[in-house]
């Protein structure tokens, strides 16, 4: 993860949104 | 200005020479030309890049000829439903879409180029109701949003090598109207949309979830997404603005790429591509790093996405204004047409 002015950044950003999301 | 007073020094240096006309072809019976697009056509083994034109009631299938002549191979009559877009399906053969209806899509058909079962030209229903956007997926999908009774629907159905529709999934809709699809490049199960309220949202294609809403401001209203890609953790979303006007600044620009961090929902504007001086603007098409739109003066604009900038410009031909610019799907080739059935190959 990194940090910039769009907050902190994540590579796995897909997997981690389709953990947390409902289905 | 009108397109004729286009001198090179009002085009600031562009000059029609990044786009070199490789041919021409014209539909004699076309009443009224409404979209262009290319599909390969694969038959007996033998694989080309073909011309598919579309006019009212109608869309023809054109094969190249020898000596950049090209010929008429078939043509699909629609019933009373006008069309209203030809829907590729970006890596199908033998294979497209197209939406019929009146003001708005109130039908989508897929066409069947050829198949070696039948050896024939085939037409089908895929899907029909209040449809507001529809795009042609890989893996011979198509997802489309409409509204019913019951709110919005957002579905994705995956047609056959001959067309049949096998199976739908129904992905989860945001309240908001969904107008403009684009898959997410490097994300094999991404799909963003954008929505009539400037919002940008992203799905997963698998399991059907609404992944994340993000918004994207008041400043840029009517924001139509046309492509995204993954990077280093960021969504890029490539979006137009169809009904841009001429801008000294940057505040109003005909396409911008936008960066997200779908983690925060955070974003900002990360290149944007202004209109030529005197032009207003209409819905684009975008492939690659290469956006084309045709303007309200009659010409066609190019711009490379990346350097933020028009590149080329195409006046009005001695027939008259451009009405279509659409890419091949091979790159650098873009097709653009006129009312009267006209259609040209230029390399970019």
């Amino acid at each position: 993860c990194g940090e910039s002015d769009l907050g902190p950044i994540s590579l796995k950003w897909f997997e981690e949104l389709s953990a947390e999301a409902p289905s | 200005p009108a397109a004729e007073q286009l001198t090179p020094a009002q085009l600031g240096g562009l000059a029609e020479e990044s786009l070199q006309l490789m041919s021409k072809l014209k539909d004699s019976s076309s009443s009224c030309a409404v979209d262009v697009s290319a599909v390969w056509w694969e038959v007996a083994g033998s694989r080309e890049l073909c011309v598919v034109t579309a006019c009212e009631g109608s869309v023809s299938l054109w094969t190249p000829l020898a000596a950049d002549a090209w010929g008429k191979v078939y043509t699909w009559q629609l019933g009373e439903m006008a069309v209203i877009q030809i829907v590729p399906l970006p890596d199908a053969c033998n294979l497209m879409c197209v939406a019929l209806g009146d003001l708005e899509i109130a039908e989508i058909r897929w066409l069947l180029l050829y198949s070696s079962e039948n050896d024939s030209f085939k037409q089908s229903l895929l899907r029909s109701g209040n449809i507001k956007a529809v795009l042609g997926l890989k893996a011979r999908r198509v997802v489309s949003s409409s509204r019913t009774a019951c709110g919005q629907q957002v579905e994705v159905v995956s047609l056959s090598e001959t067309g049949r529709s096998r199976d739908g999934r129904t992905l989860m809709p945001p309240e908001e109207t969904v107008l403009g699809f684009a898959e997410v490049e490097g994300l094999q199960d991404a799909l963003v949309g954008t929505t009539a309220a400037n919002g940008v949202v992203v799905w997963n294609l698998r399991t059907g979830q609404l992944l994340r809403k993000m918004h994207l401001g008041y400043s840029y209203p009517a924001s139509v997404c046309h492509r995204a890609y993954s990077d280093s953790g960021l969504l890029f979303v490539v979006l137009s603005h169809p009904h841009a006007k001429e801008s000294e600044s940057c505040r109003n620009p005909a396409f911008r790429v936008v960066a997200f961090n779908p983690k925060t929902a955070r974003s900002t504007g990360v290149v944007f591509s202004s209109l030529p001086a005197g032009h207003a603007g209409r819905r684009g098409d975008v492939r690659d790093a290469c956006a084309a739109a045709v303007l309200t003066s009659g010409a066609v604009a190019v711009w490379d996405l990346q350097l933020g900038h028009c590149t080329a410009l195409l006046p009005p031909g001695p027939q008259g204004d451009w009405a279509l610019a659409r890419w091949a799907t091979t790159p650098g080739c873009l097709l653009a047409g006129q009312r009267d059935g006209t259609v040209c190959l230029y390399r970019y």
